[in-house]
């Protein structure tokens, strides 16, 4: 019956294209971008 | 044969060079461009035995020397998780690669890039010849390291080579090609992930207005041909079922991302897919345009012959007829639809031509031609087409169904009744194949297996024309909406009598299903 | 060599011509298996350029001094808080720098722990009250950048409880 292909890890409902986000077939996880850390104004 | 005497310590020597040069950090392109300079007086780069001795020679001392960092991490629960390598050598020869292709002096006229072609055909073979050595024992992981390195340099690559990127792109699909998993399958995980990696599958796909797109249909096609032979078994060992899933992923992201490449090869992957892999091949199938809007299958009333996309032909880019010209059976096929002559030995051959011989069944994992039955199928459809479309015949319906009692719909029916079982499920699956989105093939063809159920006089006929479709909607999504609303005329329609068929019933859990199914088509 | 794939009998003579058979294929994708590449194969070390390095007067130092290399400098910062925050600053404002690394080892020695989802810092403030395989709950101190109500800003420890640390995001 195949599988359930929502559970690869994939959102097959995003509006955005996956392939930017692909980390490799293997991994049910999109790559993830570097974490954004804010610097507060006070350190400039 | 051997290296000239000396030669690998002169290599050696200059290897250690570059890689002090590459531990000063930040910007240095100046000793780049010297080092590059001074590997060209010394006659290295001219692309000649001597520059293929020298990449070879350096790439086998990066490979040992980042093999010779391995730890294995015992402790690691993952099994693959073990083992930690250093890439610093690796990173270094992938770096004196970028920077001799960026630097190296090139010869008027010659272009940036002429050596691109020489470093991967040594980084094939090279690559063909340690795994050859070292079967079990061969470690991929060092090449990915390093093709992944020329993807993120040489595939966003600086202005020097500007408009290059279309080269590097095709050069790279063609090593791929030449290292698919059929040739070197100790290489065919890190050969899936790099393929598809996002910074070389899209670009292939978008780069110079998809002239990319035969590059990798050609790679899917290797992938696919290397797993075949295994996933004709429901049961998979369990790298190929992580081959499998990992295939599964890339496929939804060209599903999302790219559907008009899966919508024009889909005649070729089907050729390479096992009928037994159905989830697979519908994902393949149920790509559609992403300009178009499928009207819900289940909507009462649903006029399909009103769509306008409904006369349109898809795109097809894969040649439909090359294996029926393989088997010189294109010009008899063509001879009959002209001229349908009476008594010719055409269709009683047919069946025989279509059949493989045993050691090639043995092999193939079938007693039929498939690629051969795709072929004559969807030829034979697209003949049909062209010829109802021809001014002597109107666009409406009815002109379709005069036609189809014409020379095409004899070949389809004497093969549905002259196959045995196997034959006759390849045959349907071939017409089945063809029920994706909106266009004149799925309209087509949909009309002829609803034709051949309600013409045929043997219930087993329209079982297994029963069976095709439900198998292929039974398992879990996406579908195929050509494939959905045959299967709703099909139960809806009195014409076809089909709840009055013993199968709908032939067993509690078979009238569960029927009935399950076709409440979820609405 | 772009177009339509032969038929079958050239894929299966594929196999088994030139090229392996079956059985050698699946022993070499097994041994493949326990050598698929890992995420960090792909990935290369960020160089770190810093953003805005504050102009300071000449009379201070104006390079790194090399003590803050050496992993015995980090090891001093005690729990106490100052030299916690500290610890803090060289993580979040020194990223991908040897003093980052070091800063995080110190940290999880000080049972600080790494929330990959939030990007902070963690501390038990009492044992757990839940504890399963997948997840913890309980009350934690955690090291934030706080914007109050009252326009207020700054770094600071705060405090949660009924947290559910789901181990899966524990870096």
């Amino acid at each position: 019956l195949g599988i359930d292909l929502t559970t690869l890890g994939l959102n097959l409902n995003s509006s955005d294209t996956l392939h930017k986000k692909f980390a490799s077939p293997w991994s049910d996880e999109p790559v993830r971008g570097e974490p954004e850390y804010v610097v507060p104004e006070c350190y400039y | 044969d051997s290296d000239p005497a000396g030669f690998p310590g002169q290599v050696s020597s200059l290897f250690s060079d570059w890689f002090k040069i590459c531990e000063f950090p930040g910007n240095n392109d100046v000793a780049c461009a010297r080092y590059v300079q001074h590997l060209h007086q010394r006659g290295m780069l001219k692309g000649d035995e001597i520059s293929d001795r020298f990449f070879r020679r350096i790439m086998e001392l990066a490979v040992s020397h980042c093999l010779s960092t391995e730890v294995i991490n015992s402790s690691s629960s993952q099994p693959h998780q073990g083992q930690s390598l250093s890439f610093l050598a690796i990173d270094s020869y992938a770096k004196l690669v970028f920077s001799i292709l960026k630097f190296c002096p090139s010869d008027q006229g010659s272009n940036k890039l002429s050596l691109l072609p020489k470093v991967l055909n040594v980084t094939v073979r090279v690559i063909q010849k340690d795994a050859e050595e070292k079967r079990a024992s061969f470690n991929p992981r060092p090449y990915f390291r390093l093709f992944i390195n020329w993807m993120l340099d040489l595939c966003s690559l600086d202005p020097v080579f500007d408009g290059a990127n279309y080269q590097v792109l095709t050069a790279l699909a063609s090593s791929f090609h030449h290292l698919q998993p059929l040739k070197v399958a100790g290489f065919s995980f890190a050969w899936l992930e790099l393929i598809s990696h996002r910074s070389f599958m899209p670009k292939l796909l978008t780069t110079n207005a998809q002239k990319g797109w035969p590059y990798f249909q050609r790679l899917l096609v290797d992938l696919f041909q290397f797993m075949e032979p295994f996933l004709r078994n429901a049961e998979l060992a369990e790298p190929v079922h992580i081959l499998y899933k990992g295939t599964l992923r890339v496929l939804l992201v060209l599903l999302h991302d790219f559907p008009e490449f899966l919508c024009d090869y889909h005649f070729s992957f089907c050729d390479v897919i096992p009928p037994s892999c159905i989830q697979m091949r519908n994902i393949i199938l149920s790509a559609f345009p992403r300009n178009m809007r499928l009207p819900d299958p289940s909507t009462p009333n649903l006029k399909i012959d009103l769509l306008a996309e409904i006369s349109q032909s898809p795109r097809i880019l894969s040649e439909v007829d090359a294996t029926l010209k393989a088997r010189q059976m294109k010009n008899d096929t063509d001879e009959y639809l002209k001229s349908k002559q009476q008594g010719s030995t055409f269709l009683t051959e047919l069946k025989q031509k279509l059949m493989l011989s045993p050691a090639d069944a043995a092999r193939a994992g079938t007693r039929y031609n498939v690629p051969l039955i795709n072929s004559l199928v969807l030829y034979i459809g697209m003949q049909a087409i062209q010829q109802a479309r021809s001014p002597s015949h109107s666009q409406s319906m009815a002109s379709m169904s005069s036609f189809l009692v014409s020379a095409a719909l004899d070949i389809f029916q004497s093969l549905i009744m002259d196959l045995d079982t196997e034959g006759r499920y390849l045959f349907l699956n071939a017409v089945a194949n063809q029920l994706r989105y909106p266009n004149n093939h799925t309209h087509y063809f949909s009309f002829i297996l609803l034709y051949l159920f309600a013409e045929s006089n043997q219930e087993v006929i329209q079982e297994q024309i029963t069976r095709v479709l439900l198998e292929r909607l039974i398992v879990n999504r996406p579908h195929p909406w050509g494939l959905l609303i045959t299967f709703i005329e099909l139960i809806k329609y009195p014409r076809y009598n089909f709840w009055s068929k013993t199968f709908t019933r032939c067993a509690p859990e078979i009238e569960k299903l029927f009935e399950s199914v076709s409440r979820s088509c609405g | 060599d772009l177009g339509a794939i032969g038929d079958n009998i050239s894929a299966s003579t594929a196999n088994s011509g030139g090229m392996h058979d079956q059985i050698y294929n699946l022993q070499m994708l097994e041994a493949a298996y326990y050598r698929l590449p890992q995420p960090k194969d792909s990935e290369r070390a960020r160089t770190y350029t810093p953003r805005h390095p504050v102009i300071t007067p000449q009379s201070y130092p104006q390079v790194q001094a090399p003590i803050v290399n050496n992993p015995a400098f980090w090891e001093r910062l005690g729990p106490d808080s100052y030299a916690t925050d500290m610890l803090f600053f060289s993580f979040y404002y020194q990223q991908n720098t040897y003093q980052q690394y070091l800063a995080a080892k110190e940290l999880k020695k000080q049972s600080w722990r790494y929330h990959r989802k939030f990007n902070s810092w963690f501390q038990r403030h009492e044992e757990p009250k839940v504890a399963t395989d997948d997840f913890e709950q309980g009350t934690y101190v955690y090291f934030d950048f706080h914007i109050s109500s009252d326009e207020q800003q700054g770094w600071c420890q705060r405090i949660k409880t009924e947290f559910i640390f789901e181990y899966s995001f524990l870096e």
